[in-house]
């Protein structure tokens, strides 16, 4: 069958807007 | 002992702040880190390629917040994690791409991954968690944007006069006038660019030890995660 990635999250963050 | 948090306050500005705290160096590895680190806390750092800079190398690859400290300027300074990915692997720095990891699954399994994402269901057991994770890239789409004022003319313009000659029928004289309106509009513009986030088609289950109300589906998260393999569905 299909098979999907598996990752332990360790810490995430908002990404801030770009300015550009 | 050393006031990471003092010491970011005397520099507001982010690229000073890294600068001081690389002065620690030589003096002291953990005060120099700590005071990296209230830097990217403190003031708004995006400053990667300093921090990827050979004086931060070893603190990068051997401390256990390296990888977060990168994530976070990462996220800091826009969250354009395939840009970036590759200024880091420059520089040797292991954090990689889900792509990379999904095509060599036994090559990365166990390492750091950096992925956008958005939410796209929740399932707990217990106190664990599992996301479904849908992958996001970021594009740039520009736009003519008008620049300051646009300037609108109108002028009107009337001529009078009259014409003199022979005509079939003798001399004569034909008067008239001829009005004339001229309109005009100046204005600037400049492309202005927005980055658009799209949908990337991979996806992969995020696993969280617990719950937590704050990863809201529909939202952007720049997420560090180790890779765990692939898993059949």
């Amino acid at each position: 069958g299909p098979s999907i990635p598996v990752l332990s999250i360790v810490s995430y963050y908002t990404p801030h807007p770009l300015v550009v | 002992a050393f006031d990471a948090k003092a010491f970011a306050a005397q520099f507001p500005n982010p690229a000073v702040c890294e600068r001081q705290a690389r002065r620690y160096l030589p003096v002291s590895r953990e005060n120099a880190w700590s005071a990296l680190k209230a830097c990217v806390e403190s003031t708004p750092f995006t400053q990667l390629q300093a921090l990827i800079d050979r004086a931060w190398a070893q603190e990068l690859r051997t401390r256990p917040e390296g990888a977060a400290l990168l994530a976070k300027v990462v996220a800091q300074r826009g969250g354009s994690v395939e840009g970036d990915l590759r200024l880091l692997h420059e520089r040797k720095l292991p954090i990689f791409s889900l792509a990379s990891a999904v095509s060599q699954p036994d090559t990365y399994k166990g390492r750091y991954v950096l992925v956008r994402a958005q939410v796209g269901d929740m399932r707990s057991e217990g106190e664990k968690s599992t996301l479904w994770l849908v992958e996001q890239d970021l594009t740039s789409v520009s736009q003519e944007v008008q620049l300051g004022t646009a300037y609108r003319r109108e002028s009107t313009f009337t001529t009078t006069g009259d014409v003199g000659g022979q005509t079939s029928l003798g001399s004569g004289t034909v008067g008239g006038s001829l009005a004339q309106t001229e309109l005009s509009r100046d204005a600037v513009t400049i492309p202005a660019y927005d980055n658009i986030s799209h949908e990337t088609g991979r996806e992969a289950l995020g696993r969280l030890a617990s719950q937590d109300p704050f990863l809201e589906p529909g939202r952007d998260f720049i997420i560090l995660a180790r890779f765990d393999g692939m898993r059949t569905t």
